[in-house]
């Protein structure tokens, strides 16, 4: 349902954010 | 982003993908690639999750736009994954391969894009909901002017009371999630409106089923019941017409 895709959308956005973070050489937590 | 939540999800991510874009663009990230391949991991089992999710929500709604919305943002975001999968896989051999920082922000674009087209679709399909609770509404006002007895209108307010209910808070809460003011101030008066007007109507109509059956004054009666109608059924309607602006009006330019 839509809360349950506004927490997927939630974990998906961070994992990204880490993600682009380690790209630029600055990982993040 | 036009909700709260939406840009408490997207706007960090957004903030993180422009930055990259701009380090690219400038051609400042000419070092060597980290080894991608543990959060590029996690990405995919992310995207994995909210792509289950949305076939799921998809095939438990019954709104036809939704379904037609979805599928479109889940493979963006599915295509997005892959490309971060390829880059991965190519930084392995060669940490300064162009194509394959090419690949990196051309996924983490997708990603953006279709995750925000995806709350979007949702977003959406959620304001049609709170849209459907003010037709219902708009349906029983519809029908005063049937109500003509007192126990008709017994009836009426039992019927009404819930669903006006149900709209008020809806809407309600949907105006708290707003990012925008304007909007926002919208909403209120409208329903404000609405909830000053709803008292003036149960008593419109208990004037109209008196000089109905006296014969007096009715149809001043029925012209003053008919006014409020048509008044709370406008605000509704601003109410709807509202609920659906994303993008930012006039005014906010100005």
């Amino acid at each position: 349902d839509a809360h349950e895709m506004v927490r997927q959308a939630k974990q998906l956005a961070h994992a990204t954010s880490t993600l682009v973070g380690a790209i630029r050489g600055q990982a993040e937590d | 982003f036009h909700t709260k939540i939406i840009e408490s999800i997207l706007e960090p991510v957004a903030q993180q993908v422009s930055r990259l874009v701009i380090l690219h663009e400038e051609a400042e990230d000419g070092n060597a690639m980290p080894d991608l391949a543990q959060p590029v991991r996690v990405v995919k089992l992310a995207v994995d999750n909210l792509v289950k999710v949305g076939y799921e929500t998809i095939n438990g709604s019954d709104d036809q736009i939704l379904k037609q919305d979805m599928p479109p943002a889940l493979r963006r975001v599915e295509e997005a994954s892959l490309f971060l999968l390829d880059a991965s896989a190519m930084l392995r051999t060669d940490p300064y391969s162009g194509p394959a920082r090419k690949k990196l922000i051309e996924g983490s674009r997708g990603i953006l894009q279709g995750t925000s087209a995806l709350l979007l679709a949702s977003d959406e399909s959620e304001v049609r909901k709170i849209i459907r609770v003010c037709k219902s509404v708009l349906e029983y006002l519809a029908i005063t002017e049937v109500v003509d007895r007192m126990d008709d209108l017994v009836t009426f307010v039992k019927n009404l009371s819930p669903v006006l209910t149900k709209m008020t808070k809806e809407v309600d809460n949907r105006e708290k999630e707003l990012t925008h003011q304007v909007h926002r101030d919208m909403l209120i008066r409208s329903l404000d409106q609405v909830k000053v007007l709803t008292p003036v109507l149960i008593s419109g109509i208990k004037i109209y089923i008196t000089a109905n059956q006296s014969g007096q004054g009715l149809k001043e009666a029925q012209n003053s019941r008919d006014y409020t109608v048509r008044k709370m059924s406008d605000e509704i309607h601003e109410i709807i017409r509202v609920l659906q602006l994303t993008t930012y009006d006039e005014e906010e330019w100005d």
